[in-house]
């Protein structure tokens, strides 16, 4: 059965597209079959993985609210790394939210475009943009797990709140199968009073310490260097914090089932 | 006359907030009325000033969706500065966009609700969500001045063109007054390869290296603790890195006027 994963969190910067891109590439080192869905109209996660965006070759838009003309297999392609493949988001996309206002069923888009991938893949993990609004429902329509990260910064924690009303909403409305994997810990820089003060926050809080994974991605200049060669850090630098972190998030995600 | 600017850039997590709040206490220190304005629906910036969103009291939310019971002199609040005062923000701005969406002329609802306030203030700064979506567009049809925040990391520098072009767009259609006053490097980390990198793209750039501001922020520890006091920089600790640079970027925005 496939792992369907989605990676949100309405606060912008606190390493979604990171831990999408990275994610799957070290799932892909434990030998895992993954699939990476772009969802946000910035397309990092696809210029991340080293994918120029190509309107003529198709990308999500085309699949979310283009006119119907491809197909999940035009539009899907693989990257320089066996076993790890994209569907890439493309600019258009920040057209959907309004070209959808009035489309019925505009919630459950993406799922019935990717519905038949089911079994091709252990893992397909989806990047969202920075907001709770369709496109980001959309994944959470299609998606069985939530994968929360959240910087240790104020900012980021106080946003939790808002994303699981959101998350427990479409649980009970649209998805009654969606729940949430869990928050990971991310540009934990130890130098930081803020950064033990917001970990010691999740850990103590009722609704989010039970979900805090035990994985924290410590802040480390070669996720930035890596994002920049556009490759994931574990191909980029083995031996480094980043690759470090996320072989360990693999393995921890591997090691809980969805609930 | 009152200098208005829009801080945008729909990367998320590039330091908008942190400039709006920084840079609107460092023009205070130099004896300017400043009014902070926060058009994001997380309300980052009315926590930052240590401000409670409060629904009774009102937000920007009343002034751009509401019904019309309450004017700009009803929700503006003083903060705990003298000389520095913020309409505040609230979650129930996020049901704007969608309740917007048939009214005619949504695009200048600040526009109209802050119309009053000209000549009040020596700066109005507003802060917006990491989209170019209508609550940014008002801001835009709004304000005389946009400065750009952009993070020294490929991401934030591949943003910039779309945001570039819905700054002519909105110039050409929506508000002719309004211009680019400059790019601000943020988060800039000399430890990194990245940074230096950026930085000097920006330089080189033909279209923004002329906008780059000769202030650059560098990404340091005290930022981020100031924040989670609620307190902008240079009232948290006068003498670091932080407080240093907004101070700088607050003499140089002194120095650049509007074009
Ligand atoms: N562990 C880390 N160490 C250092 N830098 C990091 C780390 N994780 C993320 N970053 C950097 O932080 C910035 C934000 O990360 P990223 O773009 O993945 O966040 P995001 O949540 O996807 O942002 P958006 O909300 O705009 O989609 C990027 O510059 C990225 O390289
Ligand atoms: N110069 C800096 N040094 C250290 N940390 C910084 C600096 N500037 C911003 N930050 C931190 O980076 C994060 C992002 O900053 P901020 O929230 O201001 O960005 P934003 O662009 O407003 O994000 P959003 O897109 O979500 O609105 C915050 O955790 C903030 O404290
Ligand atoms: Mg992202
Ligand atoms: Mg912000």
């Amino acid at each position: 059965k496939t792992r369907v994963l989605a990676v949100a969190n309405e606060k912008g910067g606190v390493g979604k597209t990171v831990t999408v891109i990275n994610l799957g590439a070290a799932l892909q080192q434990e030998g895992r079959q993954v699939l990476i869905v772009d969802m946000d109209p910035q397309f990092n996660a696809t210029r991340g993985l080293g994918v120029e965006p190509d309107a003529d070759a198709g990308s999500i838009y085309d699949l979310v609210a283009g006119d119907g003309s491809k197909t999940v297999n035009d539009v899907l392609v693989s990257t320089r790394w066996e076993g790890l493949d994209l569907i890439p988001s493309h600019v258009d996309l920040t057209g959907a939210e309004v070209e959808l206002v009035e489309v019925a069923g505009r919630e459950d888009r993406l799922k019935s475009a990717l519905s038949e991938l089911e079994g091709r893949y252990d893992f397909i993990i989806c990047d969202t943009p920075p907001s709770l609004s369709l496109l980001t429902i959309n994944v959470f329509s299609y998606a069985r797990e939530v994968l929360v990260p959240c910087q240790t910064h104020p900012y980021a924690y106080a946003a939790l709140g808002e994303l699981f009303d959101t998350i427990d909403a479409v649980g009970q409305e649209i998805n009654d199968g969606l729940s949430i994997t869990g928050i990971l810990a991310t540009l934990y820089d130890q130098r930081t009073r803020v950064g033990h003060r917001i970990l010691e926050k999740l850990k103590a809080d009722e609704r989010y310490g039970p979900l805090l994974l035990d994985t924290v991605i410590r802040a480390n200049t070669t996720i930035a260097d890596s994002a920049d060669a556009g490759k994931p850090v574990v191909f980029y630098r083995r031996g480094s914090y980043g690759a470090e972190d996320y072989t360990a998030l693999a393995r921890e995600i591997l090691s809980r089932p969805a609930r």
